[in-house]
């Protein structure tokens, strides 16, 4: 699973994933990535893309629950990003990427690893596999 | 009000004996994505057209699971999937089930704009990327020797595999694979083998 998340100079907030799903899945089999508010989700607020145990994902509607934090907690970002993947996963597995409207990044698993990338208009880049 | 900025992912879940040189062709992967998105930002292009434009460079590289060198089948085919969302409204469009369209996020967002839907799915999905005239390419097209192999450990280990990319060494991963306390929704990832 691969996606991208951006907030442009304007403050505006959008996200994209896309996937081939699970090795050796059933024919028909659909996961976490193309449904709205799991794997991908983008507001007026922030953008997330996740990745990993698609139906971890789904039960817990991963990608809006970022959202709703924000909303109605909140939180920051990265609390947001940190609560989700802690308290919304039950025993899944699962990986995401964010921004907010403000200009911010985060990232946040409990797997093994992650491919992930990021980068902010002051010259901020980051790329990493591990912890 | 903060500046741009932008974020990507290849997968979750990555083996932990990935082997260095693995390793450094992921990072580099990431590195070029990162700085295509960057040069659009920087160009003033909207939100949306920076992560269709860095996913669709992720699709086409065969390095991660998605587009070319996506994850197989039971049956050794692809069928791959995408979803875009566009925050400026709350504007979005899915796809399941595709098998020859080569950009998989294009036809998400053609469904966002051109269709009076938010999702299209395997020969619906299929039709409306002939109308809409995107490219298309065969199903052999996605599927690489890598993955093939992959595809020969998982139904050995009788499992399903994440996004992971074990490196193509013998059997002995494959028993990894099976011995491996994979959990899905808490269940041991054996359950789900029979699917």
């Amino acid at each position: 699973t691969v996606g991208c998340v951006v907030v442009d100079s304007k403050g505006r907030c959008a996200a994209a994933t896309s996937t081939g799903g699970l090795m050796n899945k059933m024919n028909g089999r659909i996961g976490d990535s193309p449904l709205i508010g799991a794997g991908t989700y983008a507001c007026n607020v922030c953008g997330v893309s996740c990745t990993g145990e698609g139906e971890a994902i789904i039960r817990g509607t991963l990608a809006r629950e970022v959202a709703a934090v924000m909303e109605y907690k909140g939180l920051s970002l990265q609390e947001a990003v940190d609560f989700v993947i802690k308290e919304r996963l039950d025993e899944g597995q699962a990986g995401l990427i964010a921004v907010s409207n403000k200009g911010d990044v985060a990232c946040g698993f409990n797997t093994t690893g992650m491919f992930r990338g990021c980068a902010t208009e002051d010259g901020f880049m980051e790329v990493g596999i591990w912890e | 009000m903060g500046g741009w900025a932008i974020a990507v992912h290849g997968g979750a879940g990555v083996d932990p004996n990935l082997p260095p040189q693995r390793q450094e062709e992921a990072k580099q992967l990431l590195t070029r994505c990162l700085n295509l998105g960057i040069s659009a930002l920087r160009s003033n292009d909207s939100a949306i057209d920076v992560v269709e434009l860095v996913v669709r460079e992720l699709e086409t590289d065969p390095l991660f699971n998605s587009g070319r060198g996506s994850a197989l089948t039971a049956e050794g085919t692809v069928e791959m999937e995408a979803s875009i969302m566009d925050g400026n409204g709350r504007r979005c469009g899915a796809v399941s089930g595709l098998t020859t369209v080569k950009n998989p996020v294009s036809l998400a967002r053609l469904v966002m704009e051109k269709s009076p839907h938010s999702y299209l799915a395997f020969s619906g999905a299929e039709d409306f990327a002939r109308k809409q005239g995107v490219e298309l390419v065969d199903n052999e097209y996605f599927i690489t020797e890598e993955n093939v192999g992959m595809l020969k450990l998982a139904k050995e280990a009788n499992t399903i595999v994440f996004d992971y990319r074990i490196p193509t060494v013998g059997s002995e991963s494959c028993s990894a694979v099976a011995e491996s306390p994979i959990q899905m929704n808490g269940l041991p990832i054996s359950v789900y083998a029979p699917e």
